[in-house]
C-alpha cells in the first residue's frame, strides 16, 4: 500500500544518512524517490558524497568507496525488520583496514540484538569475533571444521566433527 | 531468539556431518579459497526454503548433493537441519528450541521436517514469516552482490527495496 | 619499447600536475579507498584513446576533468601525457621516446598530441595497433570485472575473444 | 577469417590449460568451442577442475577458485599478443595468501618480458615490486603520489609531485 511504502521508505532515508555517516565519519548521502508523484512505481536513486569531496554520481565513487556505501544501505534496510540473525559473506572485501575498523566497529553495536555469523579473510575482522570457526579441507574436496572459542581467556582448537 | 545450531551432511562440500554450535555476538568463519564458507551460507539459505537453484551457483538443486572425490563416493542425499532457540517465543509454537530440515535426494526429491515431524515448504515459510527470517529480509549478505545495490539503476534498485520492505 | 613516463594534471583527483616514473619491472600502487589508484588506471586507459566515459566510470566525458573541493576551484581542463621508451623502435617513427598527450576542456573539446604534435585520435590509435597497446588487447586488467569472464554465458565469452583475437 | 581464428583459439587452448595448472599446482581446465562446426559464431564453454576435486559446472567454484581461473584465462589471452605493459587493478583481492602467492611467482615470470604496474591493498602482492608508489589524499579529494624505491637497499619516501 502506499502509506506503508512511504512511511517505511521515510524511515530507511533516515537510517541510511545517519549509517553512511557513521561509517564515513563524515559526509553525507541521500536515498531519492526519482518520481515523488508515483510513490508505488518510483525508481530510487542513491546520492552521496564522502567527507571533504564535493558531490558526483556514485558511479564515480572508488571501489571501497561503493562497498561502504552499499553497507550503509543494507543496514539501512536491515533496521526496518531486523532479522534475530544475519550472514555476511565477505561484504568487508573491498575494504581497507580503516574502513573495515569502522564497519565492525558499527557491527559491535548491531550485534548487542542480532546475531551476526561473518565469513571474512580480513584478520581486522577476525579480532571482534566472539567464536571463531575455522574451515578447512585437509582431505581434498572434503570440508571440516575446526572451532577456536575466544570469549574467556586463551584459544582451544578442537575438531566439531 | 536465536541460532543455536546449524548441522550439514552431504550439502555440497561437506561430506560427512558437520557442526556448528553458535551464541549470541559475533561468530567469525574462515579459511582458505574454495574451503567451504560459502557453502555454509548456503546451507543456511537452503534449510530456510531458497528455490533457485541458482541462487545457490548450482544448476539444478541435486547439484548442492556432496558429489564424491577420488577417493570418497558421492552421497545418495543432502541433509541441513537448523536449530533456533525459542525462549522468548518469537515462534508461534510452544517449543523451546525449533529445528527445520530439508532434505533433498538424487531423485530431486524434497523433504522438509519441522521438530523432525514431516511439513510442507509453506510450514517452513509461516513458521518464518514476521519474524525477519525469511531470506528476502537481507539475512544473508552474499559475496559480491553488495556492488549492485550501488551501481544498479534506479528500477531494478527499487525491487531490491520492495524485497525488504 | 617499455612505459616510462605518466603525467596527469586536472583529471579526476589529480587537481595538481603528478609525474610517475617507471622501469621494466613491476611497480605496485597502493594506498586507501578513494585516494586516486584506479583514477591512475583510468588516466592511462583514457590517454590511450577510450571513447567509452561508462568505462571510466563517467556519464559525461568532461565529468574526468578535477571538480573541485570546499577549498580547491574546479580544474578547466584535464591533461595526462604517457610517455614511452621506443629504443627498439617497435613504434614506425624514428623517435627514441614517443609521448601522447589527451587533453578535454568543459566545453568537452577534446585534444591528441603526438611528441607535442596536434594529431587526430586516428593518428593514436594507428600509433599502438600492432604493438598490443591499444585498450582492447588487456593491457589493462579492471578491478571488479575479472569475474565477468568465468561467469558470463558462452556467446558473451566469445565477444571477450574477439576483442583479444 | 576462419583460420586466424581457429589457430589463435587452439593457442588460447594451450595456455590457459598450462597457466591454469600452474596456479593451482595441479587441476585441469578446458576451453570447448560449444558448436566446432560454427567456429565463427560458436560461443566458449570454459571448463575447470581444481586439484583433488571432482568436475562440476565452474558456477559451483568458490569466490577464489573463480578469480584465480580469471587470471589464468586473461594471462592466456594475454599471452596471444602480449602488450608491453599491463596494468592490473586489484585483480587479487579475492586471493588468499597461498594462491596470492601463486599469482606474484607467475607474474614474476611474465614480468621478465613485460612491464606491469599493480594496484594492490595486499601486503603479499607488494613484495614482489621494485618499486612502489603510494597515493594519498592528505588534502581532502586530491592525489598526491609518494614513491618508495626498492630495488637496491633501504626505501626512500620521497614526494613526486
Ligand atoms: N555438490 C558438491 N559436491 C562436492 N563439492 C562441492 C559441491 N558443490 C560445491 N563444491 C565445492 O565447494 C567449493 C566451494 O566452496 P565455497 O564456495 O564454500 O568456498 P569458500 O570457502 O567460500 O572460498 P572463497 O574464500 O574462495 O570464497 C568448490 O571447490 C566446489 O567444487
Ligand atoms: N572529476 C573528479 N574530480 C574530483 N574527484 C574525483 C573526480 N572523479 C573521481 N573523483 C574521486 O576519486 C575518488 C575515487 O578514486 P579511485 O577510484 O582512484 O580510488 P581507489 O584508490 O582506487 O580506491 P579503492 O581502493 O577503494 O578502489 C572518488 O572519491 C571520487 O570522488
Ligand atoms: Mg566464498
Ligand atoms: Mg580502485
Amino acid at each position: 500500500s502506499k502509506e506503508l511504502f512511504t512511511s517505511t521508505f521515510a524511515t530507511v532515508q533516515e537510517n541510511f544518512k545517519d549509517v553512511f555517516q557513521r561509517l564515513f565519519e563524515g559526509g553525507r548521502a541521500e536515498l531519492i524517490l526519482i518520481d515523488e508523484g508515483d510513490v508505488l512505481e518510483s525508481g530510487i536513486e542513491i546520492v552521496a558524497r564522502p567527507p571533504g569531496k564535493r558531490l558526483q554520481s556514485v558511479s564515480l565513487l572508488s571501489g571501497g568507496e561503493k562497498a561502504l556505501t552499499a553497507i550503509a544501505l543494507l543496514f539501512a534496510l536491515f533496521m526496518v525488520k531486523p532479522s534475530p540473525f544475519c550472514l555476511l559473506d565477505e561484504i568487508d572485501a573491498p575494504l581497507d583496514d580503516v574502513n573495515t575498523g569502522r564497519f565492525i566497529h558499527l557491527l559491535k553495536e548491531f550485534a548487542k540484538r542480532t546475531q551476526f555469523i561473518m565469513i571474512t579473510h580480513s584478520k581486522v575482522s577476525m579480532e571482534i569475533a566472539d567464536v571463531i570457526y575455522g574451515v578447512t579441507m585437509q582431505e581434498a574436496g572434503v570440508s571440516k571444521i575446526i572451532s577456536t572459542k575466544f570469549k574467556e581467556g586463551a584459544p582451544e582448537g578442537a575438531p566439531v566433527s | 531468539m536465536y541460532l543455536k545450531k546449524l548441522e550439514i551432511n552431504g550439502f555440497k562440500s561437506f561430506a560427512d556431518k558437520t557442526e556448528l554450535l553458535f551464541e549470541p555476538g559475533i561468530t567469525s568463519v574462515v579459511g582458505p579459497n574454495g574451503c567451504g564458507k560459502t557453502n555454509v551460507a548456503d546451507s543456511v539459505r537452503w534449510v530456510m526454503g531458497e528455490q533457485s537453484a541458482k541462487g545457490l551457483r548450482a544448476s539444478e538443486m541435486t547439484d548442492v548433493i556432496f558429489n564424491g572425490t577420488d577417493s570418497r563416493k558421492a552421497s545418495s542425499m543432502a541433509e541441513v537441519t537448523l536449530t533456533l532457540s525459542n525462549e522468548d517465543k518469537s515462534l508461534p509454537l510452544e517449543y523451546d528450541e525449533i529445528s527445520i530440515t530439508r532434505r533433498v535426494y538424487r531423485s530431486g526429491e524434497s523433504e522438509y521436517l519441522i521438530n523432525k515431524a514431516i511439513a510442507r515448504l509453506k510450514d517452513v515459510k509461516e513458521l518464518f514469516m514476521g519474524t525477519g527470517l525469511g531470506i528476502s529480509a537481507y539475512s544473508v549478505m552474499a559475496q559480491g552482490q553488495m556492488d549492485q545495490i550501488v551501481t544498479s539503476k534506479p528500477v531494478e534498485r527499487r525491487a531490491i527495496f520492495e524485497e525488504a520492505a
